[in-house]
């Protein structure tokens, strides 16, 4: 059985998970192009 | 101890100068010119005078970048603009993290790299701190983007091509691979997402696996993935996920994956660490670490008919193991009875007495997996040495009758079903590319197979391959020779078993190894 | 046979509660760790183009930092005097270029428009884009294909190369969708 202290880390992970960093946030700021991802048709090239 | 009084004031106002500075048209060139006009503030206010103020000048700073976060983070719960609240803080992240790296990188003299280095781990060790007690005071409030954003810019900057830097790279990275331990899942698990992040992050892991030389950045990022799989052993082993270990799971994979491909003699070297910490149900995991191989080896297809592998030229090298697993087998008492009955047989009370030395008083398991682990290896390694002052190789006759395998047929006979198959999964971790382990425990899993004087034995031996074979790729090179010999061999007259035939689709998928064999 | 969950009726168990519950993590057969987004046969390393444990998509170039000299920056004087982007200003060359580099981005979306507008059309299907050549009219036209000489863009030469096409009409994209103006900071959130 798990014991008391993973359930909190259970409970913190939950937390953390709501608040995930976003790959730009790794990332100088960009002024003029910065990321503004958004859906674009399957079709279209993704990488 | 309270801050002296007005320091809070003082230092918003330096902040808040900072900033500015940093984002004005004058800063110059990476803001040198802003912050040679700055310190000058810093001085004027008397915040370079003695280390406690400077402490205090930073740990404020952190606290108040953090709260603007929080402020804007808060705001962001209204408008859903998640690139609003970036566009707020990180302007400020970003001058506070270079007004660290300038300060760094000018405080003392060049020659006296002690200075600098001492400040930045006082930075990294405040930010930590800070973070530790917000983590304990917001508790599920907490949020990872200020400390994220402060990390990984200031390693980024640290890292840039600056000679001042360069000269002291190494440290740079021991500061970063300490603040990142202090910060590991299980001491902040609402961190561990950033956390990953971060070790993970294409500059470090360049830094820490690639241009760092003679590798002497593999053993501290060994050291963060295993703080990785501690936290997620206990989780990982009840098998029932939720969804952010889930994520954090499929995330892990990811970046071994990474590393399978790019470092594969990085996990080589520490797969015998890693296997300590990976619970033994996480096979897919675990094979994709004993899956690697050196880049400059060329597997033979295991499939290959009649393959010699003890003609194979790396068959006879020893693999790198960078770590003293010898020195994980305690008590003392017991290492030194080990080593007597190796060399004499005796006492001869050690083989009784083994089953219970391996117990372990861990709630939740019953036997003790590193040690199990590290007797197998070392009694293995032992073996192969010995083998060797005899002038031959390890083969299915040349390991039998010694001190070692009685040591394993004892093991084999005398545990219980749950401690055979922890004994049995510590071989099978050491089935991995063509080397002198791979070969030697190969032929031991083979011989108590064959010598086996019950059908449980081999059932398990079986079981503990089997369940390595019917995951997804990667397999072991190990593990696919050696059940391939275990089906093809008439000696083992393995199809006849009865646990061969207890379901069809194992039946089955038996049949059709044997297929691709033939 | 050994009755416990450690020979092989326990794996047979343990392989069916894989199926049963779906809270188990798929233990066996595991995950088909081809389908995590890394690019495993890449002669490339991976590592300098990963972008996060948590994306399937390595970084795309432009989302890596290089330490460049800082006079290839842009001048933090004039930043705040660069006109605003405006592609209807912009030759197809860089539409193209905007198009084929910020896949999964707003800017994809707004290149796709302009080139809509200018008479391109995205052939959902051959997944590239295509235009008839000034001036030539197609040797058939019905209401649901026409067959002639079109301008096809190359992406692997980055060129138009005219070629005779028999044209579906179903099988080109209508005018590219609206850009949103809420913003998916991130795809995987």
């Amino acid at each position: 059985p798990l014991q008391d202290e993973h359930i909190y880390q259970l409970t913190m992970g939950k937390a953390g998970f709501r608040h995930l960093p976003y790959p730009s946030d790794s990332e100088r700021i960009r002024v003029h192009l910065p990321r503004k991802p958004c859906p674009t048709p399957s079709y279209y090239p993704q990488l | 101890i309270e801050d002296p009084p007005g320091l809070p004031e003082k230092t918003e106002y330096l902040l808040r100068e900072w900033v500015n500075m940093y984002h004005s048209p004058a800063a110059g060139r990476d803001s040198t010119k802003a912050f040679s006009l700055f310190v000058q503030q810093m001085h004027q206010q008397g915040i370079l005078k003695t280390d406690d103020l400077i402490t205090r000048f930073f740990r404020l700073c952190t606290e108040m970048c953090v709260d603007l976060c929080y402020r804007a983070l808060s705001e962001q719960a209204q408008t859903q603009n998640v690139a609003m609240t970036r566009n707020k803080c990180f302007p400020t992240l970003d001058a506070f993290v270079r007004l660290i790296m300038l300060l760094v990188k000018h405080s003392g003299d060049n020659s006296n790299t002690n200075t600098k280095i001492n400040l930045l781990n006082k930075v990294l060790g405040i930010v930590a701190g800070v973070l530790l007690q917000d983590h304990e005071v917001r508790g599920e409030e907490f949020q990872q983007l200020p400390y994220h954003r402060i990390f990984i810019m200031l390693f980024i900057d640290l890292n840039g091509p600056e000679h001042v830097l360069e000269v002291i790279n190494f440290q740079i990275l021991t500061a970063f691979c300490n603040t990142y331990h202090v910060l590991r899942p299980t001491k902040a698990p609402a961190f561990m997402f950033a956390w990953l992040e971060l070790i993970s992050h294409r500059v470090f892991i360049g830094r820490m696996l690639s241009l760092t030389p003679q590798q002497r950045g593999w053993g501290m990022y060994a050291q963060l993935l295993i703080d990785l799989f501690k936290f997620l052993y206990p989780f990982l082993r009840n098998a029932e996920l939720t969804q952010p270990i889930h994520f954090l799971y499929k995330g892990t994979l990811r970046v071994l994956l990474v590393l399978l491909h790019d470092f594969p003699e990085f996990l080589c070297d520490y797969h015998y660490a890693f296997c300590d910490v990976i619970p033994p149900n996480y096979i897919q995991m675990r094979n994709l670490i004993l899956s690697a191989f050196p880049r400059n080896m060329r597997l033979p297809d295991p499939f290959t008919p009649n393959l010699k592998v003890d003609m194979l030229p790396e068959i006879q090298h020893a693999p790198r193991i960078p770590l003293n697993f010898a020195n994980m087998i305690t008590p003392n008492s017991f290492k030194i009875d080990l080593d007597s009955y190796l060399k004499t047989r005796s006492p001869v009370t050690f083989l009784s007495d083994l089953r219970i030395s391996l117990q372990s008083k861990e709630p939740g398991s019953r036997y003790n997996i590193p040690l199990m682990n590290a007797l197998v290896l070392y009694v293995g390694t032992q073996a192969i040495t010995h083998i060797h002052t005899k002038g031959l190789t390890p083969s299915m006759s040349t390991i039998a009758h010694s001190s070692h395998m009685d040591i394993f047929q004892n093991l084999a006979v005398d545990l219980d079903t749950e401690g055979r198959y922890l004994f049995l999964t510590s071989i099978a971790n050491q089935l991995r590319y063509p080397n002198s382990h791979t070969h030697y425990f190969s032929c031991t899993l083979l011989y108590l197979f064959a010598e086996a004087n019950t059908e449980a034995i081999q059932e398990q031996i079986t079981r503990v391959l089997l369940e390595r074979l019917i995951v997804n790729r990667p397999h072991p090179w190990g593990l696919l020779i050696t059940f391939i010999e275990l089906i093809k061999n008439p000696q083992f007259k393995f199809m006849n078993h009865e646990f061969v035939h207890c379901a069809p689709e194992i039946e089955k998928l038996f049949e059709s190894v044997v297929r691709s064999c033939v | 046979m050994v009755g416990d969950q450690f020979g092989m009726v326990g794996l047979m168990m343990f392989i069916k509660s894989d199926e049963m519950n779906p809270n188990f993590l798929t233990l066996a057969p595991g995950i088909d760790l081809t389908t995590l987004g890394l690019n495993l046969n890449s002669p490339e390393n991976l590592y300098s183009t990963f972008q996060s444990p948590w994306v399937d998509i390595p970084c795309r170039p432009q989302d890596i930092d290089f330490h460049v000299p800082s006079e290839y920056l842009t001048n933090i004087y004039i930043r705040e005097k660069l006109s605003p982007i405006k592609l209807n200003r912009y030759g197809e060359d860089l539409l193209f270029f905007l198009f084929y580099m910020n896949g999964g981005d707003r800017l994809q979306l707004a290149a796709a428009t302009e080139l809509y507008n200018r008479d391109w059309r995205y052939h959902k299907d051959e997944r590239v884009w295509l235009t008839r050549p000034p001036g030539i009219e197609p040797a058939i036209t019905t209401s649901t294909y026409e067959r002639g000489t079109y301008y096809f863009f190359d992406v692997q030469n980055w060129r138009k190369v005219a070629k005779e096409f028999y044209l579906e009409y179903d099988k080109l994209e209508t005018r590219p969708s609206p850009l949103p103006t809420k913003l998916h900071y991130n795809p995987n959130q």
